[in-house]
């Protein structure tokens, strides 16, 4: 209750990127709706961010998420 | 370079694909184009032979589709996913999904088939993403013209496959140059809107990447009009532009719109036609000049009057004492002249009219 409610664009964001990380990194489904990305989730982030030389965080930050927005190809980043 | 797991390749040589419909945004002999020449980029470094067929199964199975088309891989609607591809194997291996809901091309607008296609098929030989932005198996959708392939996906599908055993002569475009490389130099450099812009090869560059400039793209992919190569740049901050020089032409830029009436000849700034080529340019705010630098010499052009300077062409060593005598880019930031030349990096004060301090060139990209 004393979490400061996220705003609708935080949240937007964030299923955008548990989305992304789902179809191409693999990461679990159902995290959807989580207040605070898992362990796992954000060891997703940071593939990601390794995978674009952008810095790694770990966190949804502007870079990471002008990527994500831009088209691309539907085939994983990693694994099958 | 990456390949799928347990490295899937097609175990014969002799591939056959089939289009099994076409998108009403081109021309059915378009799309026939389109495929084939992307396949061609592959079998001109590869064994790989590429036979259509018209009726039953093929290896490569090519559609379009959106939304839910079948493979319980659904497509999203316009942007976002463009494509996919499977890797080589039996039934769904190797086909090859377009989706329906985004504008195909011939061209730079919307998103270029053949362009779409070639890295698309590069999966359907059993390439996976590359993580280098100068690829073609770079995930993200990039326009480009010239040849595709870089060395990056020369060297992947030729570790599955092997090369041409009758090569014809292919260029392969640079693959993005390392960030940190410390024998790194520059095209061309200059200010846009507050961020300094780095030219290199088909690639810009900006130190932080901003929300709307990732911190390397390709030239093409921002600016359809521009060359691949650039020879120097400058902003004009007074009226918002870009000027991007390559050759005896130039360009101006507002942001990521060319303005109308370019490309222009640099002879119309009252260069010589002797001159060919501007190595480097750089607006100094504080006088409202620009240098435009070409081989040993320089120039002084006045924005405000749109008029040479007299007295001009000057010797580079005789007015920038501890520079090298040529230059590949400049900018200008408070007060102090930042010139590159090969991997250097020169600060010079305009002030006290000397070199106060010399980098590598790749400092300014905080390597």
């Amino acid at each position: 209750s004393s979490a400061r409610p996220l705003e609708s664009e935080d949240v937007g964001n964030r299923l955008l990127a548990e989305k992304y990380l789902q179809r191409f990194y693999g990461a679990p489904a159902g995290l959807q709706g989580r207040s605070t990305p898992s362990d796992s989730f954000q060891d997703k982030i940071k593939q990601m961010q390794r995978f674009f030389r952008l810095e790694v965080t770990g966190n949804i930050d502007d870079n990471t998420l002008d990527v994500m927005k831009q088209a691309r190809c539907g085939v994983p980043d990693i694994g099958e | 370079y990456n390949h799928f797991p347990r490295n899937l390749k097609w175990q014969n040589t002799n591939v056959t694909f089939r289009i099994l419909n076409y998108t009403p945004d081109l021309k059915k002999s378009d799309v026939d184009k389109a495929i084939r020449r992307a396949l061609n980029l592959w079998s001109a470094v590869t064994p790989l032979i590429f036979k259509k067929l018209h009726k039953g199964n093929a290896d490569i199975m090519i559609s379009f589709g959106s939304r839910e088309h079948g493979d319980y891989n659904p497509f999203d609607g316009p942007d976002g996913l463009l494509a996919h591809a499977y890797p080589p194997g039996q039934g769904i291996g190797g086909d090859t999904h377009f989706d329906e809901d985004e504008h195909w091309t011939k061209d730079s607008s919307a998103y270029n088939l053949f362009v779409v296609a070639a890295h698309e098929l590069g999966h359907a030989l059993g390439m996976s993403h590359s993580s280098d932005p100068g690829a073609l198996m770079y995930p993200i959708y990039t326009y480009a013209t010239g040849y595709l392939l870089s060395e990056d996906d020369i060297e992947g599908i030729q570790d599955l496959y092997g090369p041409n055993p009758n090569p014809k002569k292919v260029k392969p475009r640079p693959d993005a140059p390392k960030k940190c490389d410390p024998t790194l130099s520059f095209d061309a450099a200059t200010e846009l809107r507050g961020e300094t812009i780095i030219f290199k090869d088909r690639y810009c560059r900006s130190p932080m990447s901003s929300v709307n400039a990732p911190c390397m793209f390709i030239i093409a992919s921002t600016w359809p009009s521009l060359p691949n190569k650039v020879d120097a740049s400058y902003e004009n901050p007074e009226k918002d532009l870009v000027i991007i020089f390559s050759g005896i032409k130039m360009w101006a830029l507002n942001g990521y719109n060319l303005v109308d009436g370019y490309p222009k000849y640099i002879h119309k700034l009252g260069l010589p036609k002797s001159v060919r080529k501007i190595d480097a340019a750089v607006n100094i705010k504080d006088t409202g000049k620009t240098l435009l630098f070409t081989d040993e010499e320089y120039w002084s052009y006045d924005e405000a009057a749109g008029t040479m300077d007299s007295g001009y062409p000057r010797s580079i060593e005789d007015d920038f004492p501890g520079m090298d005598d040529e230059v590949d880019a400049a900018v200008y930031h408070y007060g102090q002249l930042y010139f590159f030349h090969d991997h250097l990096q020169y600060e010079y004060s305009y002030s006290s009219k000397k070199v106060i301090r010399i980098l590598r060139a790749n400092s300014i990209l905080n390597c």
